[in-house]
């Protein structure tokens, strides 16, 4: 199939263990945006893109399934050869997964990195990438490229919110949390989105 | 498939930031289970912005980092528990907790198999205090246990204790508690000193539905 069927769980109710989206305020050197690519055929945000200030850093564990996928596959081998110093971007998708679709897959992943790269003034080493949805459907990376001029501005401080929803598929509620810390004196914020229900034991590395 | 991006304006140098996000899985992310599946795509992303003006910090173990490194195992763990609250067609959420083990691994083997056991899970659904299926579950983790001295407690009551059903088991008030949405169950194997905690929800019929329903 082109798209993802329609996720049946967008009729269903909210969990009843669900708990509310915490109040997210701006965390300095990150702006998100969220668009319609189109993964899913009825209205609904379907793509995430956060833009990084330079001198970001990165880290990540992903999964050890045996398969995998062809964004986890980009973000490993970026991280290998940048060691995580510096990260300028992250798009992420939900209703394509673009898992087991080999090479064709992976030069999805690329052109959608490149062309975030342009965009953001960054190598295409500096985008990590993220899909969820099904497994063995390529993605359409025109679908991502088309919107990112779009969705470049509408680049906002304050956009947890429907950061959260935009890659939910399943999910009957956007997952959020948030915390200050102290380093040295100085105030620092932690906030964070996650996504996922369902195919959930998760084992990274 | 789970996805979680973390982003702070701290300053932090990427391999202490790899250092924290490599050791935070083990207690968070790693330690729920909806349905037993890993998926393809799982992915758990940290971002330091260095915005917030205070110093940079290069080592993991740096002791001004002592706070943040609370801070965000807190987010991550509030992130992952998330998850198994909207487990699909969970209505219960439901912590496991394994001591006496041979070994924090091994603990953590025992008590993934007892959430990931889909007896052990519908008997949660049913809000039946089924401990004959958690000591199922444990037998079949083929880690090293004491059967004689394998013990299960739920919440506040002990289902089984040294070996056999306990002898303060009282059905009426077991079952009062597993009407509770949120449920605690401890087990103790009776080996050792090693422990481990992991999440997990019920398994009901809603689960079926959705997974059947999905690609049709």
């Amino acid at each position: 199939p082109a798209a993802a069927a329609a996720p049946a769980k967008g009729a269903l109710p909210v969990s009843p263990l669900a708990v509310p989206f915490p109040k997210m305020p701006p965390i300095a050197g990150v702006r998100m945006a969220t668009g319609r690519a189109g993964f899913y055929k009825h209205e609904r945000d379907d793509l995430l893109v956060m833009a990084f200030d330079p001198g970001t850093t990165v880290a990540g564990v992903f999964t050890r399934h045996g398969v995998g996928s062809a964004p986890v596959d980009w973000c490993q081998k970026q991280l290998a050869v940048t060691k995580g110093t510096e990260v300028r971007a992250l798009v992420v998708n939900a209703g394509c997964a673009n898992s087991f679709t080999g090479k064709p897959g992976a030069d999805a992943v690329r052109r959608v990195a490149s062309a975030v790269g342009k965009r953001f003034d960054c190598r295409q080493r500096d985008v990590m990438v993220a899909s969820t949805g099904v497994i063995g459907v390529l993605l359409d990376d025109a679908k991502i490229i088309q919107r990112l001029p779009d969705v470049e501005q509408k680049l906002t401080e304050d956009g947890w919110t429907g950061a959260a929803r935009a890659i939910m598929t399943t999910d009957t509620f956007p997952k959020g949390a948030y915390a200050e810390a102290t380093i040295d004196g100085t105030k620092v914020r932690i906030a964070g989105i996650c996504k996922g229900s369902g195919m959930i034991a998760p084992d990274m590395a | 498939t789970m996805l979680a991006f973390v982003v702070t304006d701290a300053a932090i140098a990427a391999p202490a930031l790899q250092t924290l996000v490599s050791l935070y899985v083990r207690t968070t992310f790693n330690a729920v289970t909806v349905d037993g599946d890993r998926s393809t795509n799982d992915s758990l992303m940290l971002f330091a912005t260095g915005q917030s003006g205070a110093p940079k910090i290069s080592r993991a173990g740096d002791k001004r980092l002592a706070d943040f490194r609370d801070k965000l195992e807190g987010v991550l763990l509030d992130l992952a528990l998330q998850l198994v609250r909207d487990g699909e067609g969970a209505t219960k959420f439901v912590k496991i907790t394994v001591a006496g083990a041979e070994s924090p691994a091994s603990a953590r083997k025992i008590a993934r198999t007892i959430a990931e056991s889909p007896l052990v899970k519908t008997a949660f659904a049913g809000e039946d205090a089924n401990w004959g299926r958690i000591v199922m579950a444990v037998g079949r983790a083929d880690e090293p246990i004491n059967r004689d001295q394998l013990s299960v407690r739920f919440g506040d009551h002990w289902a089984a204790q040294d070996g056999l059903i306990s002898p303060t088991y009282d059905e009426e008030k077991m079952s009062a508690y597993m009407k509770r949405q949120e449920l605690e169950v401890f087990v103790d194997v009776g080996v050792g000193r090693g422990s481990a905690t992991v999440w997990t929800c019920d398994l009901t019929k809603q689960y079926v539905a959705i997974n059947g329903d999905y690609r049709s």
